[in-house]
């Protein structure tokens, strides 16, 4: 563990517990895409498929769980909860996700780093991650005010990927026989795909205006 | 041979 992981980590567990807080306390999904809250379920899903078999560490178990658990309540509430859902905007929310997982698949059974169920699953994940924001940038350009919470969700969640760049950099000049191509270049995508929103970001954050994404 | 080593990231 190093510090970048862990503060990406911490930043990760944070972008998770700012959209939880959102949902469970003022009740409302508003500007948050649904698409986006099942990709990531469906990340955490095929990504932690071993945790009950390969034990690493309390703390790697106890962060799969928190972003399993947080991940799988997150998309219910919009699904199921009565006031949430009547705040999720489904007809501007509606990026069909499901192009993003077929060619993420099949990639996996292309590119992975053993052709294993568990690591074509462990590639599919990485890819699905790196693209699950779209649906959200999407809806962000189509929702004309963004509220602050919204906003810091996305930031948040752009700046924990951020943090394991610098992390993957740190282990392969220490550890050696360390390399993941796949994961290093699927992460650099998913950054450069916040690269336009962390802009605009930390223009409305300079300027102190209210975050507006051109259409 | 060298146990693969697992993804231990999360």
């Amino acid at each position: 563990m190093n510090i970048f992981r862990l503060a990406g980590d911490m930043t990760h567990l944070m972008s998770v517990l700012v959209l939880l807080l959102k949902i469970h306390t003022i009740k409302s999904c508003a500007g948050i895409s649904l698409k986006t809250q099942e990709l990531y379920a469906l990340v955490f899903a095929t990504r932690y498929l071993d945790i009950f078999t390969d034990f690493i560490s309390v703390y790697n178990t106890i962060m799969k769980l928190i972003f399993l658990g947080s991940s799988f309540s997150i998309v219910w509430y919009m699904r199921r909860h009565k006031l949430v859902r009547r705040s999720y905007d489904k007809e501007q929310d509606t990026f069909r996700h499901f192009f993003l997982v077929l060619p993420c698949l099949l990639l996996a059974l292309v590119m992975n780093e053993k052709f294993t169920f568990k690591e074509v699953m462990w590639a599919f994940s990485l890819y699905l991650e790196a693209v699950a924001i779209l649906p959200q940038l999407v809806l962000l350009q189509r929702t004309k005010n963004i509220d602050n919470l919204t906003g810091q969700y996305v930031f948040l969640l752009g700046a924990y990927r951020a943090f394991y760049i610098f992390n993957w950099i740190y282990r392969y000049f220490t550890e050696p026989h360390y390399v993941h191509w796949i994961t290093w270049i699927s992460g650099l995508v998913q950054t450069l795909l916040y690269a336009d929103f962390f802009y605009y970001y930390f223009n409305s954050w300079k300027n102190n205006v209210k975050l507006h994404l051109p259409a | 041979d060298q146990e693969r080593a697992a993804h231990d990231e999360l």
